[in-house]
């Protein structure tokens, strides 16, 4: 009756010069508050698929992450996000790509899994299925914070390019 | 980039991950989270794995499926399988991190950036955050 979870909110040059105390003290919250989603399922016999897709939920609503809300921000000013989930013993997955309405991606992910004949769906297709499928929908402005809105302007005075960035903001 | 894995008391072994991406991507840029194998794997006669990194490399060694296939078809550990792929990665140029859960409910992290923002519990009351 063995059961386990381990999350991640990213990686990165993330060190105590870049990462403040109050950030440091928000991001160990949300990781608990995950932690907490997941195994509330586990430890009553869940499934690792809802646990996984749980714990995942939280922290795409935390602006701290590089998910959902507070993601990272295309050269056009846009959130556009990415989400896959995999189950162990049938190995079906789902995920999707490029998706800008749906507020939880990993739930659309799951639906795709779980409601299509398919394992990857991409851009306004996506969009598309997760209305069809009646999922939560968010404007594309709840996903953007000004800390992402600052990374980008910060870019593009810097003339860097993303993969720059990336090691830089994550 | 966000994820988790899972092991739950049937057994079964789940992953998940979610990410926006790079700030300043284009042309309809995609990294590894959403592809599957690569940034998200998960497999019952091995190991599930979420990741976070330089998304072309990790799509390029295909790390997910590696780190399963490794631990499936030579009986290495998580440790010596998830050690090595990230190596690969890193030959390609690319850093960053992985969660990985065994079938037997092992679990471990591993990580080639200065951070990563992770967390575990498990039913032997093991529970730990770090950052750094």
């Amino acid at each position: 009756s063995r059961w386990s979870l381990m999350i991640h909110g990213g990686s990165g040059i993330i060190t105590p010069d870049t990462l403040s105390a109050e950030g440091e003290a928000r991001a160990r919250a949300a990781l608990d508050r995950a932690l907490n989603a997941g195994e509330a399922i586990l430890a009553t016999g869940g499934s690792s698929l809802d646990a996984v897709e749980a714990a995942v939920r939280v922290l795409e609503d935390d602006p701290h992450f590089n998910a959902g809300r507070g993601s990272a921000l295309g050269l056009d000013g846009t959130a556009t996000l990415d989400a896959a989930i995999m189950a162990g013993d049938s190995r079906a997955a789902g995920a999707v790509a490029g998706v800008t309405r749906t507020r939880h991606p990993v739930s659309l992910a799951r639906r795709v899994m779980d409601e299509s004949p398919h394992v990857l769906l991409a851009g306004a297709g996506a969009d598309a299925f997760s209305l069809d499928q009646g999922l939560e929908q968010a404007r594309p402005d709840w996903f953007v914070i000004p800390e992402r809105v600052y990374q980008l302007a910060a870019m593009k005075r810097d003339s860097a390019d993303a993969f720059d960035v990336d090691m830089k903001y994550g | 980039t966000v994820g988790a894995v899972a092991r739950d008391m049937a057994g079964h072994l789940a992953a998940a991950t979610s990410t926006g991406g790079v700030t300043g991507k284009r042309w309809g840029r995609i990294g590894d989270s959403p592809i599957i194998g690569a940034g998200t794997w998960a497999d019952d006669r091995a190991c599930a794995v979420s990741a976070t990194g330089s998304g072309e490399s990790f799509l390029r060694v295909g790390v997910g499926h590696e780190i399963a296939a490794r631990i499936r078809l030579s009986g290495e550990s998580i440790d010596t399988a998830t050690t090595a792929v990230l190596a690969e990665v890193q030959g390609l140029g690319g850093t960053g991190g992985v969660i990985v859960v065994g079938a037997g409910g092992h679990a471990a992290w591993h990580f080639t950036t200065p951070g990563m923002y992770r967390a575990r519990t498990d039913s032997m009351n093991r529970r730990e955050v770090a950052i750094f």
